[in-house]
């Protein structure tokens, strides 16, 4: 464990209280994707099927465990307890265009080609991916919240602090991986066009961000 | 190999 990953792990469970926290205290979730929410709870189920057959710390069973009930926890908020402030009609992101390559690359590309490992390589792409349906619903409703911009910035800067990691690992344990690093380059790249925005309007006090 | 170790990553 280096501080990087532990800020970005730190990051990662604000980002997701923020959210969490925003739907359940507004009692709504317009201008969240509940697709993406579904995306991430797959992503954490994919990820930690080893939850129970490997124990590497208390901290890395806890984070897991907290992980998985507070993204199901977002789901469910989403889909179920306030639905009716669900904005499915913007939310029309085609998630099929992000599982078909996901899943075939998980095939092709991966450590071994065991269950476990193809699973958790899937969990390693379709996160990169997973906050697009979101991104989509902000160009498309041409604005978001200010919180909403907030869980974001956490959101992206938990893989940009993960890359700081992997620097860190390369140079002092020499561990790299690949998959890992390729993807959370491609997920942070992603986020860069929100983080310009982010920096040049939300921290500008303008409240909303609106897009141009 | 490293399949092994990026178990300790979230």
């Amino acid at each position: 464990m280096n501080v990087f990953r532990l800020a970005g792990d730190v990051s990662h469970l604000v980002a997701i209280i923020i959210l969490l926290l925003k739907i359940w205290r507004s009692k709504s979730c317009a201008g969240i994707s509940g697709k993406s929410q579904v995306l991430f709870a797959l992503v954490f189920t994919t990820r930690y099927l080893d939850l129970f057959t490997v124990f590497i710390s208390v901290y890395n069973t806890v984070m897991k465990v907290v992980f998985l009930a507070l993204s199901y926890a977002t789901v469910y908020l989403i889909y179920m307890r306030f639905r009716n402030s669900y904005n499915s009609e913007n939310d029309t992101f085609r998630v099929e265009f992000l599982l078909v390559p996901v899943i075939g690359l998980s095939f092709l590309e991966n450590y071994a080609f065991t269950p476990l490992e193809i699973l958790w390589t899937f969990s390693i792409f379709l996160e990169a991916v997973a906050i697009m349906p979101q991104l989509f619903m902000i160009t498309k409703t041409g604005e978001a919240e200010s919180i909403t911009t907030h869980y974001l910035f956490f959101l992206g800067l938990y893989r940009a602090l993960y890359i700081a990691n992997w620097v860190w690992r390369y140079h002092t344990e020499s561990f790299y991986d690949l998959i890992a690093i390729v993807s959370g380059v491609v997920q942070t790249i992603f986020f860069c066009d929100f983080f310009y925005l982010y920096f040049t309007r939300v921290l500008r006090g303008r409240g909303k961000m609106t897009l141009p | 190999d490293s399949s092994v170790n990026h178990k300790d990553e979230l």
